[in-house]
């Protein structure tokens, strides 16, 4: 069975089937296969390997290739779970299932915890803090007094360290997002519920009905 | 008044994090 557009894409490294990518995310089989619609057109946007290079995500993200954001290395650094520089297919979908509407909060906060410990030590610390309201100024072009940017990492730290130990842990983060819940709302992605209207045309070659 | 924002309010309106940017055509 399979048509030669199947056996054409098993060969891409990388490539995983879309039925066991649909088991272990939140995605249906037609939504991973409109994924990899927009998977190829990322992945071939400079070098045509089927790997989203950093360069390629910034080309997506900001319309620039040489745009570099400290944000977007993060999400970048997240998504290639295997640390090779790329993102595979089958990192993308499972890091984008993060983002779908129908995941669990409690994935969501975990990834934004480890999206914000710049430095993988188990804690968002104050200097991190720091480093990514001073980042987020400089994108926005956004000009505020150190005492200012001091203030408002005091203040958040003053609600979020309970502990009050000068770094922020997994529990005092969930605390935290559970008193301020808009903290996530930048990790839902509500496109996702619509991939397939989005990127219908794999949906044509679908070999596999979904099931809901 | 900009000291009684939160940081990670800020910080969530970076650009690098709209990923909905990837789904642009």
């Amino acid at each position: 069975m399979g048509c030669l557009f199947t056996k054409h894409i098993k060969q891409i490294p990388g490539y995983e089937e879309p039925t066991v990518l649909a088991g272990e995310t939140s995605f249906t089989v037609s939504e991973v296969e409109a994924l990899y619609e927009l998977f190829k057109k990322l992945s071939s946007s400079i070098i045509v390997d089927g790997l989203i290079h950093k360069e390629e995500f910034q080309l997506a993200l900001f319309k620039n290739s040489n745009t570099r954001n400290l944000f977007a290395d993060r999400i970048f650094d997240l998504f290639d779970v295997k640390r090779n520089g790329v993102i595979e297919f089958g990192e993308f979908v499972r890091s984008l299932s993060v983002f779908h509407p129908n995941t669990a909060i409690s994935e969501k906060i975990e990834f934004a915890f480890r999206l914000y410990d710049l430095r993988h030590t188990g804690f968002i610390e104050r200097e991190e803090l720091k480093e990514m309201v001073l980042a987020l100024l400089k994108e926005s072009d956004l000009c505020l007094s150190d005492d200012v940017v001091e203030t408002i990492v005091d203040k958040t730290f003053s609600e979020a360290d309970l502990n009050g130990d000068g770094k922020i842990d997994r529990e005092e983060w969930k605390e935290f997002v559970a008193r301020n819940p808009s903290l996530l709302k930048n990790m839902t992605l509500p496109y996702l519920k619509d991939i397939t209207i989005a990127f219908p045309s794999f949906v044509l070659y679908s070999e596999v009905e979904d099931s809901d | 008044r900009p000291v009684m924002m939160n940081a990670f309010e800020l910080i969530s309106t970076s650009q690098g994090l709209n990923l909905g940017t990837l789904f642009e055509k």
